[in-house]
């Protein structure tokens, strides 16, 4: 699964996620990467977020809306709303990551598993960065 | 000049540093650097949040290294199915895809459910329909299969191959 979010000069935030699922997945099963506030979820003011894993888990966890509203309603920052939203997936059984960007455009990675391919670059940031392990 | 910022993933999962050679972690590297450099491309110039996350899957739907368009997971039933969605969090518009076997580029898909349509969510022929209609690439569904991810598919096979046969069930 692959997944972006951005905020723009405009201060809109935009999310999106693109996947082929899971390796031996039954016909017509559909993870959380098209369900809007599953995998995929953006709010202005609040966050924007693009998952990725055990889809199921992130169905049942409304994973995507719930880091915006652990950001509106709960007061936390990006880094704390990400990842606490992936330890309660982690929590009724389900792996993987997600990325999380905040009203002013600070990004956060949260996974539960061992690594997860990513990067980010900004304006203050122009030099790409990438990551795949999870201590980078 | 205005602030902006763009962050990505290109999947979860067990990646222990001993599992990528050299090699295959630059290729990595490259792919997800490749896919910020699109996205990178627009912001800087002006251009809007939703246009550049679009920008942004689109070369990693492309590169058969990542599980989305080419080289993505292939189904027990020897298909490949992609999904995809994008939401604009200024208008809380969105649009999403389900299912698709044809259409090359799912994000795409996507943001013309959005930008084109009253609906949210498309499916199945009806999305691969629907996306040609708007002049999308449309590829055979081999396009999208990958020897990597074949091999997956047959790995997965000799530890699933009980549940999928019946008859199978007690060795």
């Amino acid at each position: 699964t692959v997944g972006a979010v951005a905020l723009d000069s405009d201060g809109h935030l935009a999310a999106a996620t693109s996947t082929g699922g899971l390796t031996g997945k039954q016909w017509g099963r559909i993870g959380d990467s098209p369900l809007i506030g599953a995998g995929t979820y953006a709010r202005d003011g609040d966050c924007a977020v693009s998952a990725t894993g055990t889809g199921e888990y992130f169905i049942r966890d409304s994973a995507g809306r719930q880091v915006c509203d652990r950001v509106r309603w709960n007061h936390q920052d990006i880094e704390a709303a990400a990842h606490d939203t992936i330890m309660s997936i982690g929590s009724i059984g389900g792996d993987g990551g997600l990325i999380a960007m905040d009203a002013n455009g600070k990004p956060a990675f949260a996974i539960n598993d061992v690594g997860m391919y990513r990067g980010a670059v900004s304006s203050d940031s122009p030099v790409i960065r990438t990551a795949i392990y999870g201590d980078e | 000049q205005k602030h902006w910022s763009l962050a990505i993933h290109g999947g979860a999962g067990v990646i222990d540093r001993g599992d990528l050679t050299p090699a295959k972690d630059a290729a990595y590297r490259a792919g997800l650097a490749e896919a910020l450099a699109a996205g990178q491309a627009v912001l800087d110039t002006g251009g809007t949040a939703l246009d550049a996350v679009e920008a942004t899957l689109k070369p990693l739907e492309d590169n058969p290294l990542f599980n989305a368009g080419k080289g993505a997971a292939i189904a027990a039933d020897g298909n490949v199915y992609l999904d995809a969605a994008i939401m604009d969090g200024g208008t809380m518009k969105a649009g999403a895809v389900a299912a698709l076997t044809r259409t090359k580029n799912p994000i795409l898909a996507a943001r013309a459910v959005m930008d084109k349509t009253h609906h949210v969510f498309l499916a199945g022929e009806g999305a691969d329909a629907f996306a040609k209609s708007q002049g999308l690439a449309q590829v055979d569904p081999s396009y999208f299969h990958t020897p990597e991810r074949e091999q997956m598919l047959v790995d997965w096979k000799k530890d699933h191959q009980a549940m999928i046969n019946p008859t199978h069930m007690y060795g």
